[in-house]
């Protein structure tokens, strides 16, 4: 079986589903069969994939999962788009009770023909993260390198011990992407410090430097790799990328 | 009875907390007896004001609300801590069905002696949002001028229009703050034209510039006001304060 990763993290706007769209994009250029799954009711990852999100979410319709697949315009990279409907979204939550039962069934029966799956999760430790928790080999965790980022971590953390710990999925923790880092700001630099001294060998060497160029991709519903191919924040996140690819 | 301001929006990171604390503090040194009510599991502002968050929320307790206030370090300003154990805050958001009953309720028998109350949400459209939006007389909006914000925006405006047609509350709109803004970016120059373009009058004037004396604040548990009182961001929310107090 392929490895699956959840981005995630509670905190707002640490840049998971700017590192799940890049990481996935990355990846589909290095010849990996990437699928990537917005779990989040913002759909920020398949719109800014320049997708349509759907009425009901690929993961609560009957159908089997990859009736729901869409191509995107990278090749290798295929989306599950995420739906606004929140309701649906809740009847994937509450099936799953806090255990990853109905996304980890469609996951296994539907990734067949993937090498990796990245799974994009709103900002919220509640049964939508737990069930992508529960269905992954490992977690990736983007945190910005500032005050309200430090707390939350703990909270992950704790988090992601509980689904180690209630078993039945294969849960490791993948480790820590630093991002939006502005090394000129000397709150950034403490922060850093403080994390790696912390965490240790769990925090990726790369880490994405705040680039405007990686804000405006989105907007052309590109990959920064795509968009601004020579830019800091595209170098970073392929750096990042072959980090990943090394650990397996 | 005082004016009720919820803080929201489900994309995260735009300055919704940040927002929260900063406006509740510059109403207090305005010389309003202000209320800060932190109904995010995150406690944020809780902390971002040096304080502790709680085991059980005061909302889903049975005590009279006053009994879980606590004072700040800022005479005048007073905090309903936050609580980080999820199953409480769940309590509370169903409980209400996403009507705001417990909330108002405790709201309404809790508030006298205040002339301000502040309510910063998760960032989510869920129940507790929709709870904070219920019980309140004016919803404020912190955007960031990027894609990704504009497109939740739209969101966010159906489901404070639901919230105004299902009645029973008082809910208006207070407008739309612009976050974390650098001018030096044509992104978010086009952006905020963009948004005043759409949103015209319920757009405030005084915009918050990105100011790393912003950023800081919360880890010496002070808002930017007392921290760096000289700031740009300082200047800026005190700006906002006063266009929010000619609104009424
Ligand atoms: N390296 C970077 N440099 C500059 N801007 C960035 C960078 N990474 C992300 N951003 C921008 O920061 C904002 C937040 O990023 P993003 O939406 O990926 O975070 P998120 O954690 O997924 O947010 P949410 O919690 O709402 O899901 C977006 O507008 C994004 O384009
Ligand atoms: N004007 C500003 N300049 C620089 N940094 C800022 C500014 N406003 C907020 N920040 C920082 O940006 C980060 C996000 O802000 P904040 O936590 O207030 O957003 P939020 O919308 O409450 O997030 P969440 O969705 O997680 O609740 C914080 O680290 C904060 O200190
Ligand atoms: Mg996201
Ligand atoms: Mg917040």
């Amino acid at each position: 079986m392929g490895r699956i990763f959840s981005v995630a993290n509670q905190k707002g706007g640490v840049g998971k589903t700017t590192t799940a769209i890049n990481l996935a994009a990355a990846m589909a250029k290095a010849g990996k069969r990437t699928l990537l799954i917005d779990l989040d009711p913002q759909c920020n990852a398949t719109t800014g994939l320049g997708c349509e999100p759907t009425n009901s979410h690929g993961l609560v319709t009957r159908r089997p999962l990859r009736e729901s697949l869409v191509a995107t315009y990278l090749s290798g990279l295929t989306l599950l788009p995420g739906s606004r409907t929140f309701h649906d979204v809740e009847i994937l939550a509450k099936g799953d009770q806090g255990e990853s039962g109905v996304l980890r069934e469609h996951l296994s029966d539907g990734i067949d023909g993937f090498d990796v799956v990245w799974i994009d999760c709103p900002p919220s430790t509640g049964p939508l993260t737990q069930s992508a928790l529960a269905a992954s080999s490992e977690v990736l965790m983007p945190i910005q390198c500032e005050y309200f980022a430090m707390e939350g971590l703990t909270q992950m953390i704790g988090l992601i011990r509980d689904v180690m710990q209630r078993g039945g999925g294969r849960l490791e923790f993948g480790g820590i992407v630093l991002t939006m880092v502005d090394a000129s700001l000397e709150l950034a630099r403490e922060v850093e410090g403080e994390v790696r001294d912390f965490f240790g060998e769990i925090v990726f060497e790369a880490v994405i430097p705040r680039d405007v160029l990686v804000c405006e991709a989105p907007s052309h519903g590109r990959s920064v790799l795509d968009y601004a191919p020579q830019s800091r924040g595209a170098w970073a996140y392929i750096e990042l990328c072959q980090e990943i690819l090394e650990m397996t």
